[in-house]
């Protein structure tokens, strides 16, 4: 799986997500990458996330827009919100894998309940990041 | 605050140290970086979020390193198939497509349902046909083939052919 989630200058958020798959998976599976509120969602009031990993389970615990409604009904920030639905919900729930959020300030969130996820970031000041472990 | 800001994955899982030289890990640092760039330069022009994660997006799709861009994972009939989704949290306009072939970068075939049809997400023949309407490039598969997917694919056959477990999360996430 691929994806990109963007906060702009004028602070509309979005996030695309591609072809995620398990290796030989069964014709016509489709997992939570095309689903809206799985594995891609984005609202400017609180947040744009795009996932990657377990795509049954991140359909199940509706991964992306949850945490969009912790936010939204808890008052969590993006961290706290993005690192309870990785760690907790999908891990507890053999749901391996991460995600990249950001929210309506530009904070950026990128956390992963497995080995690694390659991951990068760039902000307005030009500072380029780019992990895989 | 950030006034502007940018994240991209490349899919996620197990990663071997073991199975990762210097020169691949350097191969996936420096398409990370392509992809932000990418992004970046729609951001740093005053464009929107919408075309920065279209952009960044595409440019993962580009590189054969990551599973899900040429070398797009295979069903276990040894086809490949395509998923893409796109949302913008300005309006909330929203497009996806599930289960295509065909289009060089198929987060511009979500894009085009988004763009161009009243729906969501389309399926089979004519999510195809809105992405030819909108003019986006195809390949063959060829294009889409690499010999680490494809050598991915026969050992998971194999596996399944000698009733191993498959539980890799490598292999789960594609």
């Amino acid at each position: 799986t691929v994806g990109a989630v963007a906060r702009d200058a004028a602070g509309h958020l979005a996030a695309a997500t591609s072809t995620g798959g398990m290796t030989a998976k069964s014709p016509g599976r489709v997992g939570d990458t095309p689903l809206i509120g799985a594995g891609t969602f984005a609202d400017n009031a609180t947040c744009a996330v795009s996932g990657t990993g377990h795509g049954e389970v991140f359909i199940r615990w509706c991964a992306a827009s949850e945490i969009a409604a912790r936010m939204r009904h808890a008052g969590q920030s993006l961290a706290q919100a993005a690192d309870h639905v990785v760690m907790h919900d999908l891990a507890l729930n053999d749901g391996s894998g991460g995600l990249i959020a950001v929210d309506a300030d530009g904070n950026l969130s990128l956390p992963f309940n497995c080995e690694g996820m390659y991951r990068g970031t760039v902000t307005q000041d030009g500072r380029f990041d780019t992990r895989i472990h | 605050m950030t006034k502007f800001s940018l994240a991209v994955h490349g899919g996620a899982g197990t990663i071997r140290k073991s199975s990762l030289t210097p020169a691949l890990e350097a191969e996936y640092h420096a398409a990370l970086r392509r992809a932000l760039e990418a992004g970046h330069d729609v951001l740093a022009g005053h464009g929107t979020a919408i075309d920065a994660v279209t952009a960044a997006v595409c440019a993962l799709e580009d590189e054969p390193l990551f599973n899900a861009g040429r070398g797009a994972v295979f069903t276990s009939e040894g086809k490949q198939e395509m998923d893409a989704a796109i949302m913008d949290g300005t309006t909330r306009a929203a497009g996806a497509v599930g289960g295509i072939f065909g289009p060089r970068n198929p987060i511009r075939a979500a894009r085009a349902v988004m763009d161009a049809t009243d729906h969501v997400m389309l399926i089979g023949p004519n999510a195809l046909n809105v992405a030819r309407d909108a003019g986006l490039p195809f390949e063959d598969t060829d294009y889409f083939f690499t010999q680490a997917r494809w050598d991915a694919l026969q050992s998971t056959l194999a596996m399944r052919a000698e009733g191993k477990e498959d539980d890799d999360p490598a292999r789960r996430h594609g």
